[in-house]
């Protein structure tokens, strides 16, 4: 299979819906300055893979959930939000989401849509369809995307880790 | 479990030094270990290996240290993508997403890893490459550019096919 | 004790902004905050201070996330040496030496940590700065360059002054 | 102070005695590929400055020896060495040493040597002299190089571990 597409909303730093294709490409970079977002384009894709939290940098979901201006924690920042500031009890968006569309081998189109929720929470939907994450995870599996063991992501830093010999445990993740 | 565990070992085993010749191959004509290091896995407990580590060793071209702690930075980071990559092959998954995995890599590795995946991406595995490197994402396919919009105080991309740029010889 | 831990601490803390700033300043005249990000240090514990953690807060400029951990790779790096060069302004060691820093580093990040080190290397301050990024090690005073002598299964060495070979305006 | 020059002998990927200079360089850089061993000469100067072996990638001071050929480790490895062979029972190095010459502000001249010895020992030596590892110690913390905390040392890799709250230690160690 492969992956033709994903859609964004108020995912960490990508206000609003953004989208993006891959059309009928084998080998697709992500590039722009540090700080721009590449690394939270691959935190959307591993969300929606259904990766655990604990690896996105962030320890709760909420965190993902896109932050646009001065909320509680920046409280004692001044400046030039004043203008905002009328409008802004509601600027934290309330929810967000990460879809991907997926074209399996047989030509079947998945979307395979993952929600944070207001209450903290993730919804899994599978072509609009509500699902267990357990439902979600063995769909991936059957595509040999498996969300426990992250093998087919390497997140930024991490590439050096693999050998250490703990990799014992991927292997038995990937037989398993 | 031991069946399970060992069919996997025994595929990546197996796999694992061609990947690392083809990562780490020279071309040159001068030396006659042009065809790149050699590397294998060994396990730390026979009978239930699954218990134990499983220890790594590769060996760069040209050099005699088998010990990955004395390999240098751009050493590791292209053995530990062999390895990978030799995991991969065991059920592979349809995508790889790789972030600055390059960081370390002086410009012949990264010509090395870019013919590399330019080589084994195809409509059974894509990549999709995060990097800094221009030697790299020119190689490939399409370009996805992100910014940051100051004014909207967010992330925005701009994709860009690259297949409609053909390289001219 | 207090007074010794306290004394180099307020000298730091007193120090990372400015020093942040000249790291991430922009000279862009569009933005009025291209002075630079902002930085600052606070105590876990304010009685007993050496018993607890130091917490440092960046923010890149035009961000508002202090939160170390949201930040990227760069911006992380940078942070990071900012608070290096803040430490070592209190009994300054007379030399600096640094292993590929710039490994996370963007082409404008790179710029700005050459000329700062440009701008800060004297009689009292040498850098000694490992880096695969010509744009780095092309603003040296002086090259050592490092390579492998196969027949001899050694590193070699060869050094190259810069300052001999002026820059043509 | 300043940095003036620096001599190997037998220390890592360094075979026989190698030998650089800084000059009246403010700002130096070390370049060349993957592997070649520009890591290996940082890894000269903290040895030098007697920096702690476990920092170096080695597990103790006979590793940090030159090994030229094959070696025990090696012995299942077959092939090109064979003219070697006869002559390889000493191939392995026996002694190392790294020497670094420092100017003081004052204008004098310190040529500081650390040495591994054959029972894979430190011997340290100011000026030719003898001195214990204390004392060298001291030596260096007058010119502000304090080899307990590496604050003036980044090795690769470790550049983003500063900002961890146990960078109060280092704080601590720089003060005492
Ligand atoms: N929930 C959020 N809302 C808004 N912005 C966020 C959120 N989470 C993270 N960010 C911002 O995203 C930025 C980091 O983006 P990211 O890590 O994707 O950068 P990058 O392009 O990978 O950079 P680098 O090349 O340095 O690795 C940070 O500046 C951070 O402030
Ligand atoms: N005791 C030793 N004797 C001989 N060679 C050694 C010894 N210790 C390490 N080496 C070799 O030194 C090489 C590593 O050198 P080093 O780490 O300095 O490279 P580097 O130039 O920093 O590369 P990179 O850019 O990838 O970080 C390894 O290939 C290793 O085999
Ligand atoms: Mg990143
Ligand atoms: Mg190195």
């Amino acid at each position: 299979g492969r992956l033709v597409g994903l859609e964004l909303h108020n995912f960490k730093s990508y206000k609003g819906t953004t989208s993006i294709g891959f059309g009928t490409t084998f080998f697709t970079s992500i590039i722009g300055p540090n700080g721009s977002g590449k690394s939270n384009m691959m935190d959307a894709i591993s969300f929606v893979l259904g990766i655990k939290t604990s690896n996105l940098r962030s320890h709760n979901l909420k965190d993902l959930i896109y932050r646009g201006v001065r909320n509680r924690q920046d409280s004692e920042q001044q400046g030039d939000d004043d203008d905002d500031d009328h409008d802004d009890g509601n600027k934290k968006a309330s929810r967000a989401y990460v879809m991907c569309i997926y074209e399996k081998s047989d030509g079947e189109i998945l979307k395979l849509k993952r929600e944070i929720t207001s209450n903290g929470n993730s919804e899994y939907r599978i072509n609009d369809r509500i699902v267990s994450a357990a439902e979600y995870s063995d769909i991936l599996k059957n595509e040999n995307i498996l969300n426990k063991t992250k093998n087919c992501l390497v997140f930024q830093g991490d590439v050096q880790k693999i050998s250490a010999p703990l990799e014992l445990t991927k292997i038995i993740e990937v037989v398993s | 479990r031991y069946a399970l565990f060992n069919q996997a070992f025994e595929h990546i085993s197996s796999h694992i030094d061609s990947i690392y010749k083809e990562l780490t191959r020279t071309n040159s004509v001068i030396s006659p270990l042009g065809g790149g290091g050699s590397a294998y896995l060994t396990l730390e407990d026979e009978d239930e290996p699954y218990l134990a580590g499983i220890k790594y060793h590769a060996m760069p071209p040209m050099k005699r240290f088998r010990d990955m702690e004395l390999l240098s930075g751009g050493e590791k980071t292209i053995a530990a993508l062999a390895l990978l990559f030799a995991i991969h092959s065991f059920h592979p998954s349809p995508f790889f997403v790789l972030d600055e995995v390059d960081a370390a890599l002086d410009n012949a590795n990264v010509n090395k890893l870019t013919n590399y995946i330019v080589n084994n991406s195809n409509e059974h595995l894509q990549f999709i490459v995060i990097s800094l490197k221009n030697s790299l994402f020119e190689k490939s396919d399409a370009l996805i550019g992100i910014f940051r919009d100051q004014e909207e105080n967010s992330s925005k991309t701009v994709t860009l096919d690259l297949r409609s740029y053909p390289v001219e010889a």
